[in-house]
């Protein structure tokens, strides 16, 4: 149970971190 | 993801990875870069703490296997974490850095890639959890040749009946858990089936200790009895492998 909640930290933090880094990407596309 | 809640976590982020592949593929030189060093933080704030709780199941577990498989998974969150770390300071150096682009997204790949392996690992170790109570469920099957009285038939179903029940409610919770519906299917025959076969194995043993009291008819119901045991015994086999299975296989479907 907790390495199931550990693991949805770190899935939200890595999208919400990969998601700022597209969106500057995107803007050039 | 063969399980709904590892791709509940998963999903998510791994299109958002693939996008930023894609992105970075088809704009070489890309914008610049805003400042990631605060999401960086978040990540590696929530790498450090997976990392400690899966440090502790690892101690607080006596399943081999899963002591095997999580410490590889926990240093590959680990090492992606740093790659992060590494590409946001590039960026904060030279924000339109393309060696930082491809640290960033090998570091996300990385953290996604350790976070499936562990979840996976962990996954598994449930599974083989629910396997021990199908196999002692299978344990009581194989001592049904010597009930030969009423109250060891007694004390048999008094002892089969928790153990049965449990197998019964871990693999109908597990079946519901599973995104292949193939391998829900399977279990679903396969339980429904040993649901079934219970009161007819109950009832075979019956017959058999009558037919052993009276002397008569009592090849015919040992055979029964028998038949009924390696029925059961099948089907919870069945159960057993495709609790392991983790892909869908065309071939099987066919």
């Amino acid at each position: 149970e907790q390495i199931l909640e550990a693991a949805k930290s770190i899935a939200a933090a890595t999208a919400a971190l990969v998601k700022s880094a597209s969106v500057a990407q995107r803007e050039l596309v | 993801f063969h399980t709904k809640i590892i791709e509940s976590i998963l999903e998510p982020v791994a299109q958002q990875v693939s996008r930023l592949v894609i992105l970075h593929e088809e704009a070489e030189d890309g914008n610049a870069m805003p400042d990631l060093a605060q999401p960086v933080r978040v990540v590696k704030l929530a790498v450090d703490n997976l990392v400690k709780v899966g440090y502790e199941t690892i101690n607080g577990s006596d399943d081999q296997i899963l002591k095997q498989d999580m410490p590889p998974a926990l240093r590959r969150v680990e090492e992606a974490s740093l790659f992060l770390l590494d590409a946001s300071a590039m960026l904060r150096t030279d924000p339109y850095s393309g060696p930082a682009r491809k640290k960033l997204i090998e570091g996300s790949r990385g953290i996604l890639q350790g976070t499936s392996a562990l979840l996976l690992a962990s996954d598994e170790s449930e599974v083989r959890k629910i396997i021990r109570v199908c196999k002692s469920v299978l344990e009581y099957l194989a001592i049904t040749e010597v009930v030969d009285r009423m109250d060891d038939l007694v004390t048999f179903v008094k002892n089969l009946s928790p153990v049965l029940t449990k197998m019964t409610k871990e693999v109908d919770n597990r079946e519901k858990e599973l995104t292949h519906q193939v391998h829900r299917d399977m279990l679903i025959r396969s339980l429904d089936q040993v649901k079934v076969l219970t009161p007819v194995l109950i009832s075979g043993i019956k017959i058999y200790i009558t037919a052993n009291q009276s002397g008569q008819g009592l090849k015919e119901a040992q055979n029964s009895r028998d038949y009924t045991v390696r029925k059961m015994s099948d089907e919870i086999h069945e159960i057993i492998r495709v609790l392991q299975l983790t892909t869908y296989d065309e071939e099987e479907w066919d």
